[in-house]
């Protein structure tokens, strides 16, 4: 695998929706 | 105009360092605490906004050189990640957190602050401690833990946790001894079973006895317990699950937090045990320099769902072979608002997504051809030497503000992500890598 690391995910709300099985993203958050 | 366009991003370099004050958080509707789910503040583990703030001053050079260390150990986790994915069954977990302790380091890592257990609060006591106490007239006791979504067991250092078995922590030790509602798990009981590769015997008192092995060979062993939880200003989750640990040898934990938060997949992470309360759902954001705060939240409150439509959506993938890792898949990237030229089949592999593995990794074909494109939107700046595996760094010495070239990327159901400027670069390099080969 790759790896989605935590600089690129700095200042993006990242979900986890495990039963939805759904990865979900939102810009500018923090 | 392509500024405008949103293919370039001009960045003041001053914006790049932390301040020496807490700017806090950027409130959006719904980015507040709530009744309805576990929200807390999240903050780099030092900086103005760490309830505990280190006075130590890193010079240039100690910051390149913690840097190259950081990324070191980073690789280290990734290439742990990768074995466990592949099969292998041991139960060591993918840390890397650093056994150096240089300021750059420190940083590479998000700590979130929980309360823990009940202590019963003397009569004399001042008036501040009777506010932050419970109902019952106890209080928790507040431990700042790195949160980790790629390790399942939760722990603190607990008394007795003596030098040099244990590491130095900045909040007072966790006295089992003090809480009301503390309690070892026995031996017998079921949430000593589901520890199942963690779990290491019984102690003589048939007290359930936890052990971790880190992928650095360092090690957490001691008592796996109960106690009551505090996440947040709000709620208490009962009865959580956690090591105790009376020892941490080896340590990559040279850190002086008490510990690490598990939001991994497994059955014994945070997230499995609330997930009839939270239902297995949970949000980070992680602050993009020392001095802002991010947040950790269990849970969906009802008042985030005005926020609903400013998310975009990837499917998240499973393994039962490594049910730890959450993983997507990454379908393209956008640099200055072009695609990359890379073939579809060489993003078909999938990619894991952690709060704790700091660079992300591609595969070298689209590493290649990142690394192109942004080099060639920025020749204006001289290059740098390379520092460990970040092989495209430039000196911006008397730059006063950067025009770095927007990268934005594309998972699987076309969730579009563009990245902050604090998600391109680490210092001054580019923050990817390759991964060995297009075949992983």
């Amino acid at each position: 695998p790759g790896f989605i690391g935590n600089v690129q995910q700095k200042t993006l709300e990242v979900v986890y929706d495990v039963p939805a099985k759904a990865m979900r993203f939102r810009t500018a958050a923090c | 105009g392509d500024a405008a366009a949103g293919a370039y991003m001009v960045i003041a370099t001053s914006t790049m360092k932390p301040k020496t004050f807490c700017s806090g958080h950027k409130v959006a509707p719904g980015d507040v605490p709530s009744p309805n789910s576990t929200w807390a503040p999240l903050h780099h583990l030092y900086g103005p906004c760490s309830p505990a703030p280190s006075s130590a001053n890193s010079t240039a050079a100690d910051v390149a050189a913690s840097m190259a260390d950081m990324v070191d150990d980073d690789q280290r986790r990734a290439d742990y990640i990768q074995k466990r994915l592949t099969g292998a069954t041991d139960d060591k977990q993918p840390m890397a957190f650093s056994s150096r302790t240089s300021q750059y380091e420190k940083n590479g890592q998000y700590a979130t602050n929980g309360g823990l257990g009940s202590v019963p609060h003397l009569k004399s006591l001042s008036t501040t401690a009777t506010t932050n106490s419970a109902p019952d007239g106890t209080s928790a006791v507040t431990q700042t833990v790195i949160i980790d979504s790629g390790s399942d067991v939760s722990w603190v250092q607990c008394k007795p946790c003596p030098l040099p078995m244990c590491h130095r922590q900045r909040d007072p030790l966790f006295d089992p001894a003090m809480s009301t509602t503390y309690a070892a798990v026995p031996c017998t009981s079921a949430a000593c079973a589901q520890l199942g590769p963690y779990r290491r015997g019984c102690s003589a008192n048939a007290q359930c006895q936890f052990g971790i092995n880190y992928g650095d060979g360092s090690t957490a062993t001691g008592t796996y317990s109960f106690d009551d939880l505090t996440l947040g200003p709000y709620d208490v989750i009962r009865g959580f699950r956690f090591g105790c640990a009376h020892a941490d040898r080896g340590s990559a934990f040279d850190y002086d937090v008490a510990g690490s938060l598990a939001l991994g997949g497994g059955s014994q992470s945070l997230v499995q045990q609330t997930a009839t309360r939270y239902g297995r759902v949970f949000s980070y954001c992680l602050p993009p320099t020392a001095s802002s705060l991010g947040f950790l939240v269990l849970g969906v409150p009802p008042e985030r769902a005005q926020l609903i439509p400013s998310f975009v959506s990837t499917p998240l993938l499973s393994s039962s072979m490594a049910p730890t890792f959450y993983r997507v898949l990454l379908r393209a990237i956008i640099v200055a608002g072009r695609p990359l030229a890379v073939p579809p089949a060489v993003f078909s592999a999938s990619s894991v997504i952690d709060s704790s593995t700091i660079i992300s990794r591609l595969p070298p074909t689209a590493y290649q051809a990142l690394r192109a494109a942004f080099r060639s939107a920025m020749t204006m700046y001289r290059a740098a030497p390379p520092v460990s595996i970040l092989d495209t760094c430039y000196d911006f010495t008397g730059v006063r503000s950067i025009t770095l070239p927007s990268i934005a990327l594309v998972f699987d159901g076309g969730a579009t992500v563009n990245l902050d400027a604090a998600g391109i670069l680490l210092g001054s390099c580019l923050a990817f890598a390759p991964t060995a080969s297009d075949r992983m």
